[in-house]
């Protein structure tokens, strides 16, 4: 394995996937921490109530909602408090879903899948990997948003009315066992392409292709956690099970967004939407 | 199948899109 970690075609897959990850998401983890850990000249602002919502809104209109028109903007005031953190969660979501399909673009092979394959592994991965990524925003008290402007805190989002109150409570479970397995930028970006490299998704059609990609980044992952964790022979298992987990998590969420949807006069965004049809 | 992109229209078109 020593002799393997130096074949150049591993190490430099690495260092792409990790360079990529930079490039693509606006936030990371080292990112995260920084404001988490309060080690940052304007600390975020504290949401954990009505109150300080209705400020943060006014105070991070655009990191919460992105360039949403501004007559949708003017009757989101009108609407109740749970209609509009969920509207801020799925401008988030769409936001990350684009960061995720440029950073599958940048994992070899992936640009030359056939098209239909592509929109396949993206459909189901990127939940998979938004709330893996989701997960470096998280500490046991609550979640950064709008770019470490603001802090959710966990209270207030178990606070809500039913059906919103259970929808982060699982993503703050998983996130906390999750995080306890101290990866890094480095080694989350190697299990982001992963999660969208998953020869099992339904539908695909040219599955050795994909199985290649994949081994070769499971097979980076591997060395990458043996050379970053040398204490932790462990870690390679355990984060192959959390891929099992965030499936799970992932159908979980899709039931309750589709009951939200139903039930609740909240409209999804269209890309979202895409997602979520005929997903499980 | 073709009913898989039309199905995810804008999903298709951020793959298809350069970087911006």
């Amino acid at each position: 394995e020593q002799h393997e970690s130096q074949k150049p075609d591993t190490k430099s897959l690495v260092r792409q996937m990790h360079e990529a990850y930079l490039k693509h998401f606006h936030m990371n983890k080292a990112k995260a921490r920084v404001f988490l850990t309060g080690k940052t000249s304007t600390p975020p602002f504290v949401i954990h109530d009505m109150d300080t919502l209705q400020h943060a809104e006014r105070k991070l209109h655009t990191q919460l909602l992105g360039n949403v028109a501004s007559g949708d903007a003017s009757s989101l005031q009108e609407r109740e408090v749970e209609a509009r953190l969920f509207l801020f969660c799925q401008y988030a979501s769409v936001e990350t879903v684009t960061e995720l399909t440029e950073f599958a673009k940048a994992v070899p092979g992936f640009a030359a899948l056939d098209l239909n394959d592509q929109v396949t592994l993206l459909k189901y991965g990127v939940y998979e990997a938004l709330f893996a990524l989701l997960a470096s925003c998280m500490n046991k008290d609550g979640l950064l948003v709008a770019r470490g402007g603001g802090f959710i805190t966990r209270e207030f989002l178990k606070s809500l009315r039913k059906p919103f109150s259970d929808m982060m409570e699982p993503k703050f479970q998983f996130a906390m066992r999750f995080n306890a397995l101290e990866l890094d930028d480095s080694d989350l970006a190697l299990f982001v392409a992963a999660i969208i490299c998953c020869g099992d998704r339904p539908g695909l059609s040219d599955v050795s292709h994909i199985e290649r990609i994949q081994e070769s980044i499971i097979h980076a992952l591997r060395l990458q956690l043996l050379s970053n964790h040398p204490d932790n022979a462990l870690l390679f298992p355990k984060l192959l099970q959390k891929l099992a987990d965030l499936r799970q998590l992932v159908t979980e969420h899709a039931e309750l967004v589709q009951e939200i949807n139903k039930t609740e006069d909240a409209s999804l965004h269209p890309l979202l939407q895409e997602i979520y049809r005929d997903m499980y | 199948s073709h009913t898989l992109q039309e199905k995810h229209k804008i999903l298709h078109k951020l793959l298809q899109n350069g970087n911006t």
